[in-house]
């Protein structure tokens, strides 16, 4: 059911990225090429149709400063209250867990059941606590996500976590859903006379007009 | 819905990450649109690391604050400018700039009332140079401003200067347009609404057949 890395991270194009100017050069690998941060992204059987990878994870070595903006659609879907419960609850994190496919919003307290559970079987694979677990969901509204799929893929998406470029690709392509490209870039610049990175990926092409906070 | 992972190896301080976070939010996610709906799940979660051993950044004002929020803006503002640049249908990137503003803040809400106005949209994708479409969304973004300061162009072309409309090369204009559709490219739409210093930016795409028909068959 699991697709490899390296093939996830070939399925679709690179959207070209439009980066302002400033004092800084970009690099390879979006999410991966600040240190400390792995990423691995496969197909876990979640999407309705095609076998697109759609399931992604990206984790920190340590206990990483988190920060969060969240939909302000009064119809919050269930990991977005799950998350701002984490992040009231702890400063840091150590892993986001992306599903594409299912939005999981709109499906009551079963949806929010669903989340729990998923964060807890991460977070004890990668020993670590639950609210140290953030996640992020994407696709039809109204939906539950495919529970059994998804835990039954962590242990090959964990095992697959790598620090290398193709990491970072293939988490961008498996959050996908109806994007034509993936989205993903990093830069390198300095801060106070250090060398620091700032990678990031990101995913949407339709229901777009976020209003954050 | 956008979804984002934020990562770098700085070394910040919770509170003064939190709002980094959310002040590049502003000037990036939260100025894209493609189709006016604002989603259940649209979410950022951004980690810092720390170890690339760099200074403990513990002020929002500090130097290596300001650094950090700069490189964090413009991750924020290339993931954000290839959401809109890939949206539902489109045929190319909408980038309307804004000065001339009391605020950023105010200039922000014109721009992207502009990028998500879906007549402005609809004539970009008819290779239309429709200056009154613009005027019109920069006039109902609810920011007071003199009409006769009212300044537009498309590109290099300049269509409307204090508030009056000038004579343009149509043909020219709307090649400007053919152009950013045929290779995916940008149209510059460039406004200005006054004598301030406030200015800013708002990203959209245009509003093609194919957005309706995608959603059309995309359900629930």
């Amino acid at each position: 059911m699991s697709s490899s890395v390296s093939e996830a991270s070939n399925y679709i194009t690179a959207a070209p990225i439009f980066l302002p100017d400033g004092p800084w050069k970009q690099i390879p690998g979006g999410v991966t090429a600040a240190k400390g941060f792995k990423a691995a992204g496969l197909y876990g059987g979640l999407r309705a149709k095609g076998e697109k990878p759609d399931l992604a994870l990206v984790a920190c070595d340590v206990d990483a400063i988190s920060a969060g903006a969240f939909t302000t659609n009064v119809v919050a879907a269930a990991p977005v209250v799950y998350c701002k419960n984490a992040l009231d609850m702890s400063k840091t994190a150590r892993a986001v867990l992306i599903n594409a496919g299912q939005a999981n919003a709109a499906t009551g307290d079963a949806g929010y059941q669903d989340v729990i559970e998923c964060a807890n079987a991460l977070a004890k694979l990668l020993q670590m606590r639950p609210e140290e677990v953030l996640i992020e969901s994407t696709g039809v509204i109204g939906h539950r996500i495919k529970k059994d799929a998804l835990l039954n893929s962590l242990p090959k998406l964990v095992s697959s976590l790598s620090s290398s470029t193709e990491g970072a690709d293939s988490a961008a392509v498996a959050i996908t859903t109806t994007d034509l490209v993936s989205k993903s870039v990093a830069i390198e610049s300095e801060v106070g006379g250090t060398n620091i990175r700032v990678g990031g990926m990101a995913k949407g092409s339709g229901m777009i007009h976020p209003n954050m906070a | 819905t956008m979804l984002g992972v934020v990562t770098t190896d700085a070394l910040v301080a919770s509170d003064v990450w939190r709002k980094m976070v959310q002040i590049a939010v502003n000037r990036s996610f939260n100025q894209i649109t493609v189709d006016g709906d604002t989603s259940t799940n649209d979410t950022v979660i951004a980690l810092a690391s720390g170890l690339s051993g760099s200074t403990r950044i513990s002020s929002l004002i500090s130097h290596e604050a300001i650094q950090l929020q700069a490189c964090l803006d413009a991750v924020m503002q290339g993931l954000a400018k290839s959401i809109a640049w890939d949206g539902e249908g489109a045929t190319c990137l909408i980038e309307v700039s804004v000065n001339g503003a009391e605020n950023e803040a105010d200039a922000a809400k014109v721009a992207r009332s502009v990028a998500s106005s879906s007549l402005a949209k609809a004539a970009v994708y008819g290779r239309d140079p429709n200056w009154g479409r613009i005027a019109c969304a920069a006039g109902y973004a609810g920011i007071p401003f003199q009409p006769n300061k009212l300044r537009i162009s498309l590109g290099e072309i300049l269509l409307m200067e204090g508030g009056q409309p000038l004579p343009f090369d149509r043909a020219a204009a709307s090649n400007y347009l053919k152009k950013a559709g045929e290779t995916h490219g940008t149209v510059g739409i460039h406004i200005s609404i006054g004598d301030g210093a406030g200015r800013g930016q708002a990203w959209g795409c245009d509003l093609s057949y194919d957005y309706v028909k995608i959603n059309a068959e995309y359900t629930t």
